[in-house]
């Protein structure tokens, strides 16, 4: 849109889809052009640079450093998510991560409930040299939790990265599941877990409703973007930013145990408004 | 947000007595913002709009009892007339055993559906083998065999995707099985060469049915990913999975559009139970909020 000739509405317009098929969403792509408007930029390339400051303020804000170090040991983290958003491979991508830059890490295979859940994470642990707790099929996720943290506490583990089951945000006794481990977690390190919620890029509108509702279960502190490989453009995340304030700390790019990356503004926004 | 623009365009029509073009547009103005929120792809809403345009301007329906009632009623048709169900059930081969072949992004629900699929051919009283076409997905066959356990399936898997398509043929004619159901690996629909899998994998073997599962709460990018996936293969379906859940569901809009093809079922939850033959009306009710 930004090689167009000239700002008319032709250009208001294309810019307007352009947004809307980067799933940005009708009331901030909205708001967006409102904003781009009354400041009337002169050309579509100083539109483009407007729009990009804009957004850049937005994303303007640190990875938080438990992300890349632990704040107290352990550094307590769990993953979750709707069904199938890639959170047992970011769990392993994250301990790989991790696990390279020198830190002790264990994975808890807290999804006892999908079929062959604790097995994926363990083939994972296995192909990464990382330890992986995990119990009967069936068995109470926060007892999974409970195990993996006595052990994290007794050996000085600097990280616990938790995975959990995908369950859809509208299921409540799924989502008190949920509230139950952050609990467990509290009680046996003595402070809250961090929270991440692990967010499929192809995802639509829904997105802010999961986030808004898993916030409710546990405190989550930042969003992953998985499968960024797809090519989608992850708009949903400036709603996220902007209504709910979350960062989003990783971008998923790959099925394999590197296929992670920390969330550069400029590459998001690059893609965005390509 | 979905509901209180519709309640406003409802109410804004009704208060009129005959309509203008200009109150139509206004309408079909906040109508599109709906259908955008609703995940419906911008490209999508933009023709079906231009349709239900053409029909509500009709004289007929502007000075028509409740011309409100006429422009929504338009609206709803045209949606639900783009959603042609399809049969409910897989068709047979004239010669068993049947083929069935399950394709989509990484996530969307395949495994999950094969065996839900294998349970309901197993209700028509057919015989099953499942096909762990995954290769890469760590503890992929291991999840088929210990979701179809309770229902008894045989599950083959092999080295490569063709080998255990083989295998599942195989065995499936040495124990006079009706129906193979192939659970193949995730991919990115613009992943050239998984995408080139696929069309290998149907020049080989002869499918009844392959059909494209898709997460319900895809946003814009369904477009791209039911046109890749259509032109790598013949696809004859869609399932939906994850209704359960409180996506508006647009991408379902958006697939039938461009796919041409039905939707077949829908997966109401994670259960081997949980699949529903699809119905049109109640997808536009639910995209429509
Ligand atoms: N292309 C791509 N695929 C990914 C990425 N992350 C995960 N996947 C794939 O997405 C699929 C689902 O990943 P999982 O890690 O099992 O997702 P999950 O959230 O744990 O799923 P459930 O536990 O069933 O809810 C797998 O096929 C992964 O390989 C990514 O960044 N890019
Ligand atoms: N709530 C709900 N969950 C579903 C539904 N269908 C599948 N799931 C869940 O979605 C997640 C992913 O399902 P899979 O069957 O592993 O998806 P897949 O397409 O085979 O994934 P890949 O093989 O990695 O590409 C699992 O947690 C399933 O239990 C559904 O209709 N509703
Ligand atoms: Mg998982
Ligand atoms: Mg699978």
């Amino acid at each position: 849109i930004f090689s167009l000739k000239k700002i008319d509405d032709d250009f208001w317009a294309s810019l307007e889809e352009s947004l809307i098929e980067g799933d940005v969403g009708v009331d901030y792509t909205l708001r967006l052009i409102d904003e781009l408007k009354r400041l009337k930029p002169s050309s579509p390339e100083e539109a483009k640079e407007l729009l990009k400051e804009r957004l850049l303020s937005l994303f303007n804000y640190e990875i938080p450093p438990w992300v890349f170090e632990p704040s107290s040991k352990p550094e307590v983290i769990i993953f979750a998510g709707v069904n199938g958003s890639g959170k047992t491979t970011t769990v392993a991508k994250v301990g790989r991560m991790l696990s390279r830059r020198g830190f002790s890490v264990i994975l808890s295979a807290c999804d006892t409930f999908r079929a062959a859940a604790g097995e994926q994470l363990e083939i994972w642990g296995e192909r990464l040299n990382l330890r992986v707790i995990k119990g009967e099929p069936g068995s109470d996720p926060g007892a999974v939790l409970y195990d993996a943290l006595s052990s994290a506490l007794s050996k000085g583990v600097d990280y616990v990265l938790v995975d959990t089951a995908g369950r859809l945000h509208t299921k409540y006794n799924l989502m008190e599941e949920l509230k139950k481990l952050g609990r467990v977690a509290q009680k046996a390190v003595g402070r809250s877990p961090r929270g991440v919620l692990v967010l499929d890029a192809t995802t639509g509108q829904n997105a802010l409703r999961q986030a808004q509702e898993f916030s409710k279960s546990v405190p989550i502190e930042g969003v992953v973007l998985a499968k960024y490989d797809s090519m989608a453009k992850g708009g949903v995340v400036i709603t996220l930013r902007g209504e709910l304030g979350l960062p989003i700390i990783l971008v998923g790019t790959g099925e394999g145990e590197d296929d992670i990356e920390t969330f550069s503004p400029n590459e998001f926004l690059k893609r965005l408004l390509s | 947000r979905l509901r209180e623009r519709f309640e406003g365009i409802l109410s804004l029509l009704r208060r009129k007595g005959k309509l203008s073009e200009e109150d139509v547009d206004n309408a079909l103005r906040q109508i599109r913002l709906a259908l955008l929120e609703a995940d419906v792809h911008y490209k999508v809403v933009k023709d079906l709009l231009s349709k239900v345009r053409e029909k509500a301007l009709k004289e007929e329906v502007l000075s028509s009892i409740s011309p409100a009632d006429q422009v929504l009623k338009i609206l709803y048709e045209e949606l639900v007339g783009v959603m042609k169900g399809g049969a409910p059930r897989l068709s047979s081969s004239s010669e068993p055993p049947s083929l069935y072949m399950l394709v989509g992004l990484q996530g969307s629900g395949k495994t999950t559906t094969a065996v839900k699929l294998a349970k309901l051919l197993k209700k028509d009283g057919k015989r099953v083998v499942l096909v762990a076409a995954d290769v890469k997905r760590p503890a992929a066959k291991e999840q088929l065999e210990t979701l179809s356990k309770p229902l008894d399936f045989q599950v083959v898997g092999g080295k490569t995707p063709f080998d255990a398509v083989s295998s599942g043929i195989r065995l499936a004619k040495e124990r006079l099985c009706e129906a193979i159901i192939v659970d193949s690996a995730g991919r990115l629909h613009i992943d050239e060469e998984m995408l080139s899998e696929l069309r290998e994998l149907e020049k080989q073997f002869n499918f009844q049915e392959i059909l494209l599962v898709v997460d319900s709460m895809m946003g814009q990018e369904a477009l791209k990913v039911g046109s890749a996936f259509a032109e790598a293969v013949n696809l004859t379906g869609v399932i939906l999975t994850k209704l359960d859940g409180d996506a508006r569901g647009g991408a379902a809009l958006s697939m039938s559009y461009v796919l041409g093809k039905p939707i077949r079922f829908v997966g109401v939850g994670e259960r081997i139970d949980d699949l529903e033959p699809f119905y049109p009306d109640r997808i536009v009710s639910r995209i429509l909020g």
